[in-house]
């Protein structure tokens, strides 16, 4: 028996939205910690992994380790049918094939069940290390997003660079170059504007943009993100989700063969 | 030339 009461409905619209476009289908899992997926995209090049923490349910009913595959698409479908103030409700039974999501209106006048397919999913867990990152830039996530659609219109590859100078991001094409540089910026009136670079060591990293640009449909879950970088390790595009969780975003470097 | 690196090349399946 699953029941997992989520009165910000909007938070798992918004992860949906974040996520479909990477991964087709995915196995979530729901424990006594929360209800989580990790997953990676078709082309094993990026890598998502979600936490909601059961805390930040309402209700959170999960009597056994449960994982449930399910087709993002489809998930998506019907969570668009959920209002944006409408609590959502997640309902599983034991050996059921489906699951329910119940949407109520904030003010009980409306109730809707939307029953949806599970499907076996084959899948792996890849253990993710705990690793010492050499730098990390912590952006306005908006700013971020208007970074990778910039540089994409220009060329294919970002290449990330940290030094003492600040963040720099550049992109080569057939119409030419450009690079953008951040620099710390810690004076700004509210904390979510501010970018906070933390250099262990210098680091410099070439990313596919079509990726970098997939990742910031996460851009409404919050309004920072956290980019960790180490030289030879997949990068952590990570957005949090208020009081909840996180959504983070590995993507494998192009690296010289 | 660079080319693009999978996941498994730096997290292994647990």
């Amino acid at each position: 028996m699953l029941e997992l009461r989520l009165v910000q409905g909007s938070l798992l619209k918004k992860v949906l939205e974040a996520i479909k476009d990477l991964v087709t289908d995915a196995n979530f899992d729901c424990s006594a910690t929360g209800f989580s997926l990790q997953a990676m995209d078709s082309s094993h090049v990026a890598l998502v992994a979600l936490l909601l923490r059961s805390e930040g349910f309402e209700h959170y009913r999960c009597d056994r380790n449960i994982s449930m595959g399910m087709n993002l698409n489809n998930m998506s479908k019907m969570l668009k049918c959920a209002g944006n103030d409408d609590i959502i409700t997640i309902k599983g039974d034991d050996g059921s094939d489906t699951i329910t999501f119940m949407f109520e209106s904030p003010t009980q006048d409306k109730i809707a069940d939307f029953e949806m397919k599970l499907m076996d999913i084959d899948s792996e867990h890849l253990g993710i290390p705990e690793a010492e990152y050499h730098a990390i830039v912590r952006m306005p996530s908006a700013e971020f997003s208007r970074i990778c659609k910039d540089l994409s219109s220009i060329g294919d590859t970002v290449v990330i660079s940290v030094t003492k100078e600040g963040v720099k991001f550049s992109t080569r094409g057939d119409i030419g170059a450009a690079n953008i540089v951040l620099r710390q910026n810690t004076t700004v009136d509210k904390p979510e504007e501010a970018t906070i670079i933390e250099m262990n060591e210098p680091v410099s990293l070439t990313f596919a943009l079509r990726y970098m640009n997939s990742f910031t449909k996460a851009t409404p879950l919050s309004s920072m993100v956290t980019i960790s970088l180490s030289s030879e390790l997949p990068v952590v595009v990570e957005y949090k989700i208020a009081e909840m969780g996180y959504v983070r975003f590995y993507l494998a470097p192009k690296i010289e063969e | 030339l660079k080319s693009q690196a999978r996941i498994a090349r730096f997290f292994r399946y647990s």
